[in-house]
């Protein structure tokens, strides 16, 4: 589901954190 | 065999992704869905941030998103 997508992207993004 | 995965996340597909355009975490997710590699979300998140970590894309803003990406 598309709020699936949402919650793997903001996951995503938080490890990315200090690289981003 | 029948039941491998039809997609592979591997460092080296996310580089050809990203080499071809731009792309966000979102636009990433979604040429690796869960469904089509076998593996977990959390799988998933896991290893595409340890690749984008190795492959270090260059970064920019389109439309107000993070997008990354690659030069050959």
């Amino acid at each position: 589901s598309s709020s699936e997508a949402d919650e793997m992207a903001a996951a995503l993004e938080a490890e990315l954190n200090d690289f981003m | 065999t029948p039941s491998s995965s039809d997609v592979q996340l591997t460092e080296e597909a996310v580089r050809r992704y990203l080499i071809r355009k731009p792309m966000t975490t979102k636009d990433l997710l979604k040429k690796f869905q869960t469904k089509r590699t076998g593996l977990s979300s959390e799988q998933t998140v896991n290893v595409l941030a340890q690749i984008l970590k190795r492959l270090n894309p260059e970064r920019k803003n389109v439309n107000d998103k993070m997008h990354f990406y690659l030069t050959e």
